[in-house]
Formats: C-alpha cells, sequence, structure tokens
C-alpha cells in the first residue's frame, strides 16, 4: 500500500487539483484508491460536490475508524471529507502522540488500498505534521514561478527538521504544476527543479489548461469533464509515472 | 489613517503580490505607507528581499512597539516583516486578549501613516483574527475561477461570524486578480463576483501578466522591474481606485 502526501505550504500551487485527479487517474487504471482530505478548508469536498459535516475531523479527534467515514465517489476511488471541525486539531490537538493520530488511524484500518493520497492545507502546522508522520511518500507540486522557489526551500527545510527529530524518512517526488512553457520563467524555475533534485521530478509536467480549473464547477474531475485534453493527458501521464516509479 | 487587510485564505489568489505593488503604489503617489507581514511563511520578505528574525512576531508576542521593527524600504514605505517566530502566535496565544493584539500595538502607534497594509496568510486562525479585529477595511483577491468561488462563500461565512460575536465591521473591497480576460470562466466569475457584491467590486482588474511573478525574482516592485507593463499600470490604477474610495 503506498502512501501519498500531495504537500506544499505554498498556496494554490494545485495541491487539491493534483489530488483529485491523480487518484482518479490512478482508480480508472483499476487501481483502489483512497482520498483523504486534510485541509479544514474542505476544497477536494467542494471539486467534487462531496462535503459531510464529519469526516477526517472525527477520526483525528475522536478515533473515529476511517472506514466509518470513507465514502465511495468513484469505482475504486473513496474519499474521507475534511469534516467541518477539522481546523480545531490546531488548537485541541494535545500531548506527545497528537503528531501520530493519522499513522494510528491508518495503522487500525481493516480495509486494503492500493494507494492513499492526502490532500494537505497550505500551511506547515499539526495537521502536516500528522501526514509528515504517517506517509511514505511527498509528491510536491511547484509551480514555475519565483516565490514558488522560496516556498520550496522554506518546505525543505520544514520537512528536514522534522524528519531529523522524529527520526522519519519520505521518498520525496516533484512536479511542475499549472505549467506554462511559452515562459522563460518557468522554464527556469524548471531548470533550477532539475538541479536542485535530480531523479526526483517527475517526467510529467501539468500544464496550465482552463479545462482543469472549469471542472470542479460541474462536480466532475478531468476525465469526466474533457478526457481528450491537455489536463487529461497530463494527470494521466502522471499516474502513469508514480506507477513506474518504486 | 487608513488599516486595510489584503485577506483570503484561498492559496495563491495574489495577496503577497497585491500587498507589495499596492503598498508601493500608494508610496510613489506621495502616500505614507507601512507593510505589515501577517504571514508566517514571510512572503513578502522573500519577495522584497528583506528577512529579519524579528518583526510582527516581536510586537505580537512581546509587545514590542510597530516602530522598534519596521524597516524603511523605499521612499514613504516601511515593512515590518514576519519574523521567524510568527507561526507560534497560532499554538501560544492566550486568552480573551489574544485577538486584539494587533489593535493594541496599532493605538499605542507613535507615528502617523497614510496606509498600513497587511499581506495575511492563507488561513483563518489567531493571526487572521488579530487582523480582523484590528483593521477598519477588507480587500479580498479573487481569481477567476471556481474554486476561488467556494473559497470566498467560506471566507465570507467566517468574517461574518467573526464580525457578528465580536461587534466589529470593515468595508470590504473585492480586487480580480490573476485575471486572463479571454477565459470564458474568469469572465463568468467576475460577473457572479458583481451580482454577489455590487459596488464593492474595485474598477481595476489585476491581468495574469509574467512580469509580476518576475519581479519577486530581483527583490523589486512591479514599478521597478517594468513600470511601462500591464502588472504596473494595473496596480497603479488600483492604488488610484483606492484613493478614491472612502
Ligand atoms: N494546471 C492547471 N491549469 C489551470 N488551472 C489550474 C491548474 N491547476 C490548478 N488550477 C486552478 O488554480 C487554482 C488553485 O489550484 P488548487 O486549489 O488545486 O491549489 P491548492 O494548492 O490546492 O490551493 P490551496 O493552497 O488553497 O489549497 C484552482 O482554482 C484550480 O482550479
Ligand atoms: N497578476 C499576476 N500575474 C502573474 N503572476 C502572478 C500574478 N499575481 C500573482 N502571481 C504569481 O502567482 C503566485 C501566487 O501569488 P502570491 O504569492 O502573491 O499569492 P498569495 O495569495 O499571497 O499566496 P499564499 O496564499 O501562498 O500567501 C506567485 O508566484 C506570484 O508571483
Ligand atoms: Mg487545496
Ligand atoms: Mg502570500
Amino acid at each position: 500500500m503506498r502512501t501519498i502526501a500531495i504537500l506544499n505550504q505554498k498556496g494554490g500551487v494545485g495541491k487539491t487539483t493534483t489530488s483529485v485527479n491523480l487518484a482518479h487517474a490512478l482508480a480508472l487504471q483499476g487501481k483502489r484508491v483512497l482520498l483523504l482530505d486534510f485541509d479544514p478548508q474542505g476544497h477536494l469536498g467542494s471539486y467534487l460536490g462531496c462535503e459531510y459535516t464529519e469526516g477526517m475531523d472525527q477520526v483525528l479527534l475522536n478515533d473515529m475508524p476511517l472506514q466509518a467515514v470513507q465514502k465511495l465517489i468513484r469505482d475504486n476511488l473513496y474519499l474521507v471529507p475534511a469534516g467541518e471541525s477539522l481546523g480545531l486539531l490546531e488548537t485541541t490537538g494535545k500531548g506527545v502522540s497528537r503528531g501520530y493520530r493519522l499513522q494510528k488511524a491508518l495503522d487500525n484500518m481493516q480495509e486494503r488500498f492500493d494507494f492513499i493520497i492526502i490532500d494537505c492545507p497550505p500551511a506547515t502546522g499539526l495537521l502536516a505534521m500528522n501526514v509528515l508522520l504517517a506517509v511514505d511518500e511527498l509528491l510536491i507540486p511547484v509551480t514555475g514561478d519565483y516565490l514558488a522557489l522560496t516556498g520550496l526551500s522554506r518546505l525543505m527545510q520544514v520537512i528536514m527538521h522534522i524528519e531529523t527529530r522524529l527520526e522519519r524518512k519520505t521518498k520525496k517526488w516533484f512536479v511542475l504544476t499549472r505549467f506554462n512553457e511559452r515562459r522563460k520563467l518557468a522554464r527556469e524555475i524548471q531548470k533550477k527543479l532539475h538541479d536542485y533534485f535530480p531523479n526526483q521530478v517527475l517526467p510529467t509536467t501539468i500544464r496550465e489548461s482552463v479545462t482543469l480549473a472549469e471542472s470542479p464547477g460541474f462536480a466532475q474531475t478531468i476525465f469526466e469533464y474533457r478526457n481528450k485534453s491537455y489536463g487529461a493527458d497530463d494527470y494521466r501521464n502522471l499516474a502513469i509515472n508514480l506507477m513506474a516509479l518504486k
């Protein structure tokens, strides 16, 4: 079972868009996939028109089993929505174990999945900590602009700090998102990413494509909304990249 | 003295880009402007190449006066960087007064400014609360896509809830950002925004323009980097809109 966090504390880099469409691409390939919404703002739920008052919040705050809150949303694809109280974890989480609640929930899972994909919030607080301590892989979306780089260097510092102190080690992948190939800046950022993280930048680049921005308006993934589009091709190829690695 | 928060808990909508370039546009018009970085990720500091270990964190956590941490960064323009401990406010802030620390710091300010512009983080926690309880105006950047709308409706609920409970009332302005006029989706979002908030959507739309993404790479505002550009025109006009209102 592969557990992958879609993580970047920089806002608007395509975490939610990647979580939804990567998860569905894997499910369409016959993999059994569980999507977890770890963002109190619940955009994953908004994207798919699947919003519930109870979900990840009950799992982390009240030890509810994942199985009790997961919703079948597509063939082979389950979603645990954020729930309305997920933001409380940051303020009510107490004690040393509060960083390990997701790990505990995953250990107690009865069901098997091929992939667990976790949509993270634009922050590096207790929710992100829970994810870092429970997953084996990070997929870090990076946009082709300067502030993305400064955000990335900060993110890597935070991850290294947590992994060193708590003796964790995750495999890290990077994917360029919202990519505009015609911009010199985007190509420069792409080159830098390859220089800093050789062999960790996934070959597929997710291009900026309005269909990806439109599909949530219909509560559809890109494959349902426009299966013959750059957005669909890119996320399909990203899924293939990920299945081939590791 | 006008106090304006650049607020939206949705990530990557141009809060930081707007804070920097609006503040500089006002300063270039001869206004005396103070920029406050309220984002623990400190992107304002990264943007302008002005990063310090102490700043807003010391003001909010240890009652340091704003004047002690403000840096003169351009003619008529001062910046209080986030400082490295700003994230601690969320976890260490205690007691009823913890929501009013910014208000207290502003009340104790000796200096006069024409405008105080506050760059907010992509979250609605204690930092955003402090800002909401201290400012008179909100400028809410909105991008032309569907998830921006769901984020906006959530934001308005949070603001209304806080303002009702704590008897506050701010003036709210909206500005479309990263706008691609050729996209039908963007024009639909623009129309919806005008329908929901008549007379509150600023006439200037900030267009998507690569120069705005490039200028932080040179630690320059758009006016220094490319004064004859759509980005510069749009932020100059946005400043003129704001000066004319209220
Ligand atoms: N490749 C793309 N092409 C066009 N639009 C995109 C693309 N990827 C994402 N978007 C749009 O950009 C906006 C930001 O994307 P998204 O919400 O997925 O990012 P995020 O990192 O999850 O944001 P947040 O930090 O707020 O959680 C959304 O409106 C989305 O529809
Ligand atoms: N009008 C624009 N045209 C082109 N690029 C833009 C524009 N506005 C912002 N950007 C770029 O988009 C990215 C996100 O913008 P910015 O960081 O200002 O948003 P934000 O709301 O402050 O994000 P966060 O939620 O992470 O604080 C940045 O890389 C920025 O350079
Ligand atoms: Mg998201
Ligand atoms: Mg910002």
